[in-house]
């Protein structure tokens, strides 16, 4: 009781941005943990522990580059054989609307770039989806390799910013990053039969680097857009 | 004027500043985020030391205290002019952040820093 008194009450003043965190982003208590386990975790976790000290405080020496990072998951993993050797996943990213307070300083995509599976063995990269097959790269992408890498030497982290600046992020509604994870087997082992519907978890999974401007916006007067979007009364009367 | 003005004051009001222990200060406090509720959510840092500041604020507010002149002022109106008119507050004064990795309601994974999120500091305003 005194728990749902304190939530009510933090639902008095839903201006403050960890207040509007609290309600609109915490999973119930029912939600816990499933999705805990596995490599997005693993990788979060590194990232925290070279990020902040055990007490949470940041450390001086971090090299983010950002005050948040949100790592999203695939919505959908469709996998499908794609004759021979190939295996190919579509991997949808859904993208929340942008906060203006929150500046999308860098996006990069995590993969297996090697997948064993029993004795067989594919290469594996992430490439731009499009209607037809053919060969496409993203063609500003970059392995990040100068800073300490995070990920064990099975994975890769790919720079895709230009990508997701370019052609998502100022569209307003329903944005939907659709890569495709495409393996392919390695010369000389022996041809593995994909079934239709077979999927690997946490193959792929994309990191949004943010810079919160709140404090800026605040100080020049401007409001977030989702708050000047909304028809509050608050916005009326400042229409007014 | 300043310090004849705090001398006159001290002498009859020093006495409600009570003693030395209880005068404003910074308090070390810790709490779990499983106290609070939301270890569902929050997964680094277990525990959380936003700590408190608590006493009561000094008639004559001492520079180390990073006062504002309005603080002093009203200090003054308290003991001069009106009594209804409270004393400055005792509260935090700089403040540390907070890194907090947590897990969102559609299963994505954030890092997030989150200003003033611990008291370092006093001040009476």
């Amino acid at each position: 009781r005194v728990r749902e008194s304190s939530i009510a009450l933090l639902a008095e003043t839903p201006t403050l941005p960890l207040i509007r965190e609290l309600l609109e982003e915490a999973p119930g208590k029912q939600q816990r943990k499933p999705w805990l386990l596995g490599h997005p975790l693993r990788y979060m976790l590194e990232l925290y522990q070279r990020s902040a000290d055990l007490h949470g405080h940041p450390r001086e020496n971090r090299t983010l580059g950002a005050t948040m990072v949100r790592l999203v998951r695939p919505l959908t993993r469709i996998a499908r054989p794609f004759g021979g050797p190939w295996f190919i996943q579509t991997l949808d990213f859904p993208l929340r609307t942008n906060r203006v307070a929150y500046q999308l300083v860098r996006a990069t995509v995590v993969y297996h770039h090697q997948l064993h599976l029993a004795h067989f063995h594919l290469s594996c990269h992430v490439e731009p989806w499009v209607e037809k097959r053919s060969i496409n790269h993203f063609p500003s992408s970059k392995r990040i390799s100068s800073e300490p890498s995070l990920l064990p030497k099975v994975w890769t982290e790919m720079d895709i910013t230009q990508h997701v600046q370019q052609s998502l992020w100022n569209h307003r509604r329903h944005r939907v990053l659709r890569l495709r994870f495409v393996c392919q087997q390695q010369k000389g082992s022996e041809v593995l039969e994909f079934r239709r519907g077979t999927s690997y978890f946490d193959s792929a999974f994309l990191l949004l680097y943010f810079n919160d401007t709140h404090k800026s916006f605040q100080k020049d007067g401007f409001l977030p857009r989702d708050f000047m979007e909304s028809e509050s009364p608050i916005l009326s009367r400042m229409a007014r | 004027q300043a310090g004849s003005i705090a001398s006159d004051i001290r002498g009859p009001s020093w006495s409600r500043d009570g003693p030395e222990r209880n005068r404003c200060s910074l308090h070390p406090f810790q709490v779990s985020f499983h106290q609070l509720g939301w270890d569902h959510w929050i997964i680094a840092p277990h525990l959380y030391t936003p700590n408190y500041c608590k006493g009561a604020c000094p008639q004559v507010l001492h520079y180390g205290l990073n006062s504002p002149n309005h603080a002093i002022i009203q200090n003054l109106v308290n003991e001069l002019v009106d009594q209804n008119v409270p004393q400055p507050s005792c509260v935090p004064y700089k403040y540390a952040p907070i890194s907090i990795l947590l897990i969102e309601a559609n299963g994505n994974i954030l890092y997030k820093e989150y200003e003033d999120m611990i008291a370092q500091s006093c001040t009476c305003r």
